[in-house]
C-alpha cells in the first residue's frame, strides 16, 4: 500500500481544505520561508499519532487549529486525513482506500477516525506498524541535522545504545 | 545488553559508511568506540576521510563536510528500521552545489523502494521530484499550487 | 548604568527595525524589553510581523525567518560602531530565492561605504561580486581563482 | 585606507604562499564544502590580533600552522599578511603600504611585524582601531546566524548590555 493523499483543514497556517496528493515515489515540497512547507510536515505527524505538540513546533495540541487575525471566525478544530491507496490489500482493512483522520478540539482533545469509524489511537498505531513500518524514526524534521552536527560522541553512543 | 549494543554499533557503523562513500565521492568514513573494552564508558567517535583527505574526526571538519557527514550518520540509524515513508525536511541547508545533486540522486534511490517527501528550497532537489508542490501563502493563510516539471536544456 | 542601556537599547531596536524592514518587505519588526521598569529583571523579546502576516514573536516563526530575523539582529548591533571592513561568513543558508537577493542588496550598500567581505554557496550573491573568487582544495592543500563576472541574459 | 590584499602561507590548509587580492567594494568567496573558504576568514581574525585560537577553530595557536599527510615537510609558522592602500594617509603610518603581518611558530607564539619592522600586539591594535575601526563585532562567523537563533531572551539583553 502507499499513500495516496494528505488532507488538511484548520491545521496551523491551512485555514481552508487542502489537498495534497502524494507521489508513490518522490514528493517534493518548495515555497517561501514561512509559506507552511514545515506546517505539512507537522501534519503527517500528526495524523501518525505523535503524541508531542512541541515537536510539531505547538505549545499545546490547541495551538494546531488555524488562529487569523483576519476577522474570519476562526476554525474550532484542526483535521488531517492520510489517505492509503489499499488496492494490494498490505493494509489489513476491507477497502481499497483506508483513510486515517486525526482531529483536535479547542480543549487539545483527539478523536481518531479509521475510514470515518471512530477507533482509539493505539489501534492506528498498531495498524501502521504491522503494514507500513511508519515511525518517528524516519522523518528527518527541519534542523534535525544541524542537531547531530552539535551532538557530542556521547550523545551518539547513547542513540545508538537506544535503537539496539 | 554489551552483545546487543555491539551487534546495532555494527551494523550502523556499516550503513554509514556506505551512505557516506555515496555522498562524499572518494571519501570514506567510519564510527569508532573510544573505549572498546566497555563501550558505556565512552562515547562513539566518527572518523571521516572526504575525498582526497586525510582521516580526521568529525570535530575539526568544515561546517558542510560536518553537516554532510551528520545527514549520513541519520540516515545510517534510519536503515536500521525498514521504513515504507521517508519525510526530510530542508537537509540539504549547508552542502555546496556538488553535494545536493548527489543527496537527491540518493533520495531518489530511496524513492524506488519506499515514498518519500521532501521539503527544500534547493533547484536541484525540486528538479528530481515525480510530482512538485509549491506553497503559497496569502494573508496568512497556506495554499498549494501543483508545479509542472519542464526540462530545460539538452538531455 | 540603567541609562546606557536604555540608550543603546533604543538604537539597537531603531537599527534593528530599519534592517529587517528592508530584508522582509512589507515586514516589521522591533524589539521589546520583558522587564520595562527594570530591564535588567527581564530579557530582550522579538516581535516581527513578515509582509502580510501578524504580529509575534520571533520563538514562533519557521527556520527561514528566525534566520533572517536573527541576521537582521545582529547586523543591528553591528551598526552601533562604524567599521570600515565587514567579513560574512555563510550568513544566506536558511534563506529562500527571494530573500537572498535582497541580503545581496543589502550587503552590496554596505559595500559602498565600507569593505565587504563574504563567503557564501549561492550564486546570487556572487553575481553582485565586485571580485569574485573560488577556493579549491587539491591533497588537502587550498588554493585560489580569481573568478571572471560575466553578464549573462538580458540586462 | 583600505585592505588591498590578504597574503596566507603555511596557515591552515593554505601549505604555498598564496595571495587574495581584495576589491575595494565587495569581494565574494565561492567554493566546494571544506575547501578553505572559512580559513581565510580564520586568516583575518588571526593577522587583526585576535586572541581566541577556538574562535579560529583551533585547538592551540601551533594548530594553525599547515599540516598536511604528503610526505613534503611542513612548514615550521603560519603566516598572515594584510595590506593596506594608504595613499590618503589615514593611517599613521609614513607609506603608501601598510602591511601588518603575524606569524606563529610550533610553540605557538606569535610575532607582529608592521611594515616588516617588528612590533608589539597593542601597537597593532591601536593602530588598527584609530585608523580603520576594525574590531570583532563586524565578523559574522559561519554558524553565528544560527547561533543567534537559538538564543533566548536574557542572552539577547545581555548581548545588548555589554554593548552599553
Ligand atoms: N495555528 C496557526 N495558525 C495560523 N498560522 C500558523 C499557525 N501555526 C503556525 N502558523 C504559521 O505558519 C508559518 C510557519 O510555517 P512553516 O514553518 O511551515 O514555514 P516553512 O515554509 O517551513 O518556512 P521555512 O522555509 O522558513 O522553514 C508561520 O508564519 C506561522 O506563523
Ligand atoms: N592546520 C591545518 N592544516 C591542514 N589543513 C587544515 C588545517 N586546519 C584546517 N584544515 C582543513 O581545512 C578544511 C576546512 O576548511 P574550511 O573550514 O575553510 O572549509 P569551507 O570552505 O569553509 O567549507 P564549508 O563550505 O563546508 O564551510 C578542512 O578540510 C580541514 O581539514
Ligand atoms: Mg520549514
Ligand atoms: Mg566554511
Amino acid at each position: 500500500p502507499y499513500a495516496s493523499k494528505i488532507e488538511l483543514r484548520g491545521f496551523k497556517s491551512f485555514r481552508d481544505k487542502t489537498e495534497i496528493p502524494l507521489s508513490r515515489g518522490l514528493t517534493v515540497i518548495g515555497g517561501p520561508n514561512g509559506s507552511g512547507k514545515s506546517n505539512i510536515v507537522d501534519a503527517l505527524c500528526f495524523v501518525l499519532g505523535w503524541m508531542s505538540a512541541k515537536t510539531m513546533r505547538a505549545e499545546r495540541f490547541s495551538d494546531l487549529i488555524f488562529k487569523g487575525g483576519d476577522g474570519r471566525r476562526s476554525p474550532r478544530f484542526a483535521e488531517v486525513s492520510l489517505y492509503f491507496n489499499n488496492e494490494d490489500g498490505g493494509i489489513e482493512v476491507d477497502s481499497k482506500t483506508v483513510v486515517i483522520t486525526r482531529t483536535v478540539d479547542e480543549e487539545g482533545k483527539s478523536v481518531y477516525r479509521l475510514n470515518r469509524r471512530r477507533v482509539s489511537r493505539q489501534d492506528i498505531v498498531d495498524l501502521l506498524g504491522k503494514s507500513l513500518s511508519l515511525g518517528e524514526y524516519n522523518f528527518i524534521l527541519q534542523g534535525d541535522v544541524e542537531h547531530f552536527v552539535r551532538m557530542d560522541s556521547i550523545d551518539r553512543r547513547k542513540i545508538i545504545d537506544e535503537l539496539a | 545488553k554489551k552483545d546487543a549494543f555491539m551487534r546495532t554499533f555494527e551494523e550502523v557503523s556499516r550503513n554509514f559508511g556506505e551512505i557516506f562513500r555515496e555522498l562524499s565521492p572518494g571519501g570514506e568514513a567510519r564510527l569508532v568506540l573510544e573505549c572498546e573494552s566497555n563501550p558505556f564508558e565512552g562515547g562513539v567517535e566518527i572518523e571521516a576521510r572526504p575525498g582526497g583527505k586525510e582521516i580526521r574526526r568529525v570535530e575539526s571538519m568544515s561546517g558542510g563536510e560536518k553537516s554532510l557527514t551528520a545527514l549520513a550518520f541519520i540516515l545510517a540509524l534510519q536503515k536500521m528500521r525498514s521504513a515504507s515513508l521517508y519525510v526530510f525536511d530542508e537537509i540539504d541547508a549547508h552542502l555546496d552545489d556538488e553535494k545536493v545533486p548527489r543527496v537527491a540522486r540518493l533520495i531518489k534511490k530511496y524513492s524506488q523502494n519506499s515514498q518519500v517527501i521532501v521539503v527544500t528550497l534547493k533547484d536541484s532537489i525540486m528538479s528530481v521530484a515525480d510530482r512538485l508542490f509549491g506553497v503559497t501563502m496569502k494573508d496568512g493563510v497556506s495554499g498549494i499550487v501543483s508545479l509542472e516539471l519542464a526540462e530545460y536544456g539538452g538531455d
